[in-house]
């Protein structure tokens, strides 16, 4: 990460930022407001910084869109090139954002410009960040799609904002209020960093794995570890910043690849996530997903794409679950030791990348060959975490 | 014998366009003069070790593919001043 010369920042932990007067007619103004929000929501995680919305009056962050030429010596370009440019915390034009009307932001979709990215990238301007060289980084200077619904701050940008303004001192919660300030209605986001454990300290048990959109997700305690391919160190976080309708910790964890959904399974219960969102009607209870009422809990799952099936592990045994017919197979459970040699008796966690499966018990964990019902290699869990 | 370049008349001056928007690429008066042209390798140079291209100094497919790519408009030198 790098700051802007002399390390220009806001003196206050409270920014003001403007209403919209000029939206984008590529979204509605409910989705302008809300990508501009959450675009601010990702540095106020991890900072003490509050950020208030200021209906009338001259705020720090003034927020427009606009076309070619536009009164600050730095003409847009037409379509595409140029996006959105922003300054550096100062008074008058400073820490303003400004938005090229010529392109097409979308508020979710790949094809145009996310404004939720864009927006992300100009505030880590406005708040004092300058570009980064890391590809992986938010302010990396050239635009890359990101799932909006998934997206962590990478760690370079986190650095590099809690370099200015220091990191969240309230906790691990998340809250969003609203009230009123002198200058009229406003909307006040406050949000807090959490406090992550050093996992390469000493050997890492998961609680559970997941992929989702090729992504991987590693689960322990309340926090997850999120691994994509175009960051080289996986990115920490709290579950609930990912998914805030998810249980505090997680027993198992899979993607059916059918549907994209994530599943999240927590003592008799489990959920069901489309991007960010849990699915209408859950929790649901394990036997609603055909398990028999003896079962408390489940300590595994994984979907194994070569037989469309996903397994999911109680102690010392395990069940195949048909995606397809959405019921469990029959001939099940089998004991693990005996239908999957090489693995132990028990499974803590349990994923697929590349083919082939991953099975984790304590702070080992092994590759196994499903075909062939071989364990390929021993390896330690921590070598995920980039440790 | 070497390839010939597909860089045209109008990709150099594009990219001297990026170079002074992004770059703080300076005009020289005499557009011939040896310096300029020094000035404008010197340029490329950083751009392409900032994209983790490699540093030629000279406008090649790669780094121009990199600067058509979409991006913010903030300058990757430090402009706040």
């Amino acid at each position: 990460y790098s700051t802007f010369g002399d390390g220009l920042k806001w003196s206050k932990n409270t920014v003001t930022y403007s209403r919209i007067v000029d939206y984008t007619p590529d979204l509605s103004q409910a989705e302008v407001d809300d990508s501009i929000r959450r675009a601010l929501e990702v540095w106020a995680k991890v900072t003490p910084l509050t950020f208030t919305k200021l209906t009338s009056g001259t705020a720090d962050i003034m927020i427009s869109f606009a076309r070619l030429s536009h009164g600050d010596n730095y003409p847009f370009d037409g379509p595409d090139g140029t996006l959105a440019h922003a300054f550096a915390p100062s008074p008058d034009i400073g820490g303003d954002a400004h938005f090229d009307d010529d392109e097409t932001f979308t508020f979710r979709s790949s094809t145009g410009y996310v404004l939720f990215l864009v927006a992300a990238h100009e505030f880590g301007h406005s708040l004092g960040l300058s570009h980064s060289e890391d590809r992986s980084a938010l302010m990396y200077p050239l635009y890359s799609y990101k799932d909006p619904d998934t997206f962590v701050l990478p760690q370079d940008d986190v650095r590099g904002i809690q370099s200015l303004y220091g990191s969240n001192p309230s906790g691990d919660t998340t809250t969003t209020t609203t009230g009123s300030s002198p200058s009229g209605d406003t909307t006040t986001t406050t949000t807090q960093a959490p406090t992550i454990p050093d996992v390469c300290s000493s050997p890492v048990e998961f609680d559970a794995v997941t992929t989702l959109k090729g992504e991987m997700f590693f689960f322990k305690d309340s926090y997850l570890w999120h691994s994509s391919s175009q960051s080289s160190t996986p990115q920490k976080s709290l579950i609930s910043s990912f998914w805030p309708n998810a249980p505090t910790s997680v027993d198992a964890a899979y993607e059916n690849p059918g549907t994209g959904n994530v599943l999240l399974f927590k003592g008799n219960q489990y959920w069901q996530f489309r991007g960010k969102t849990v699915l209408p009607d859950y929790p649901k209870r394990l036997s609603d997903f055909g398990f028999p009422s003896s079962v408390p809990k489940v300590d595994a799952a994984v979907h194994v794409s070569s037989i469309s099936r996903t397994l999911l592990f109680v102690n010392n045994k395990y069940w195949s679950y048909n995606e397809g017919w959405r019921r469990m197979d029959r001939g099940y459970p089998k004991f693990i030791h005996r239908h999957l040699p090489g693995i132990g008796h028990r499974v803590d966690a349990a994923f697929e990348n590349r083919g082939q499966l991953y099975f984790s018990s304590g702070s080992r964990q092994t590759e196994y060959h499903y075909q062939r019902r071989r364990a390929l290699h021993t390896l330690m869990n921590y070598l995920w975490l980039g440790c | 014998c070497v390839p010939v370049s597909k860089v045209t008349v109008q990709d150099e001056g594009f990219a001297k366009g990026y170079l002074k928007r992004f770059f703080n690429l300076t005009e020289e008066k005499d557009p011939l003069s040896r310096k300029g042209a020094d000035r404008m390798s010197k340029k490329l140079s950083e751009m392409q070790k900032f994209f983790g291209l490699r540093i030629t100094g000279t406008l090649d497919d790669n780094t121009l593919e990199m600067m058509k790519k979409p991006r913010c408009g903030v300058a990757d030198e430090n402009i706040a001043r």
